[in-house]
């Protein structure tokens, strides 16, 4: 079962028409292996993309150094993935 | 496990497995023989039946609604709405007058778990999986995402012609035998009046086109429906709901569902995208699923009230 301990889902929020370029590359970076959760649309519409913990550093970087915004939506996905599963497991018992 | 003995104690609150869901429905046919039948359209790459719940009072051939959750496996509170949307349908009938009219000169099909073998995945192999689980030949990377691999603008921008995107549009149009199954029904029932396909997250009531920037030509219509249904949608928790035509209100994609529909000739073609606006994403909470089962259902009357008052 594939886990997914220390992936993040970051929520970039691209302020003007470079960023939202920058961000679409991130989309081609295949080694990333991101998953984006919200695809990218328009200016100062949210974009969320899942980061694996082997790319996470690389990519904050990548956006900090491009001064384009972001948030952590999710800390930890496989802590909420564990309290789905339980929830699942406890229901069913 | 003390499974349910009838659809009334069925656990709508919380998130269940493939095969409880297919029991759900076989129950719900076994409880209801004079509303509900099964129809099996197909069956998925690995072998799943895919099941279609037909929900009819008589008549033959009678114009007909079709909705499907699921499609996109991880967006699991779409197949859990599906299942609350099913025993509603049951329930309400013969009480509610304005779905007892629809049901007494329309059908309504519902395919609950459209992407059986990415449902199944999501329980015991990856949550994140989106796609159908069909190998690519050529590639290490399996599926494709079935809502890019419809026979609309198939392959034009907004889709990936690599097998390792999630957002890859397959060999061919209709390569999906997920797909395929729901082409070959529409075409063959050839009276489906209206066809909305429901996805998450981010909340967002969504008509063609999306592989061009071309106006849908009932796009006024179109549109004014959309803002009633999410007004309705909204009048339950407040929920906010965006709308509009794909392509204006995200993004190009290419091959999707609706477009192709809606080429078919059928007029009122939606896509849903049911809650969240990205706080949990597709790991909505399950105390979530009955208010979003509930806020949904009002803008889905909308739409089947609008198509039943509306023939043609």
């Amino acid at each position: 079962k594939e886990t997914f301990e220390g992936h993040q889902v970051l929520r970039i929020v691209p302020k003007d028409e470079v960023q939202l370029s920058l961000i679409k590359d991130l989309e081609d970076m295949i080694e990333f292996e991101l998953d984006f959760w919200k695809g990218v649309t328009e200016v100062a519409s949210p974009v969320d993309v899942r980061v694996p913990l082997h790319s996470l550093q690389s990519i904050k970087i990548y956006l900090e150094t491009q001064d384009i915004l972001y948030s952590i939506m999710i800390e930890d996905l496989q802590v909420m993935l564990d309290e789905e599963q339980e929830e699942i497991d406890s229901a069913a018992r | 496990v003390a499974e349910p003995r009838n659809t009334d104690n069925f656990d709508f609150s919380r998130y269940h497995t493939i095969s409880e869901i297919y029991s759900f429905q076989d129950m719900l046919v076994a409880e209801n023989p004079n509303l509900v039948s099964k129809i099996v359209i197909g069956q998925s790459y690995e072998g799943r039946p895919l099941n279609v719940l037909k929900f009819s009072t008589g008549g033959t051939n009678r114009p007909a609604i079709w909705m499907d959750t699921g499609i996109h496996s991880r967006e699991w509170v779409t197949q859990a709405s599906g299942t609350w949307f099913a025993k509603k349908i049951v329930s309400d009938y013969g009480s509610d007058p304005a779905l007892t009219a629809i049901l007494n000169k329309m059908d309504i099909f519902l395919e609950i778990v459209t992407n059986p073998d990415g449902y199944y995945f999501t329980h015991n192999s990856n949550r994140m999986w989106r796609k159908t689980r069909k190998p690519n030949p050529g590639s290490k990377c399996v599926g494709v995402d079935p809502n890019r691999n419809w026979d609309a603008g198939f392959g034009g921008p907004g889709a990936s012609s690599n097998p390792c995107s999630e957002t890859y549009h397959g060999p061919q149009a209709n390569s999906e035998p997920e797909v395929k199954s729901i082409v070959d029904f529409v075409k063959s029932h050839g009276n489906i009046k209206a066809f909305i396909s429901i996805h998450s997250y981010s909340q967002m009531l969504l008509y063609p086109y999306g592989y061009t920037r071309t106006p849908a030509k009932d796009k006024a219509e179109l549109h004014a429906l959309a803002k009633k249904a999410i007004t309705d949608l909204a009048s339950l928790y407040g929920t906010r709901y965006r709308y509009g035509s794909i392509v204006s209100t995200i993004y190009q994609a290419s091959g999707g569902t609706i477009d192709w529909t809606y080429n078919q000739g059928i007029k009122y073609s939606y896509t849903f995208e049911l809650r969240d606006t990205g706080r949990y994403g597709f790991i909505l909470p399950a105390n979530q699923i009955i208010p979003t089962a509930n806020e949904t259902w009002l803008a889905l009357m909308a739409i089947m009230d609008h198509t039943y008052k509306n023939p043609y």
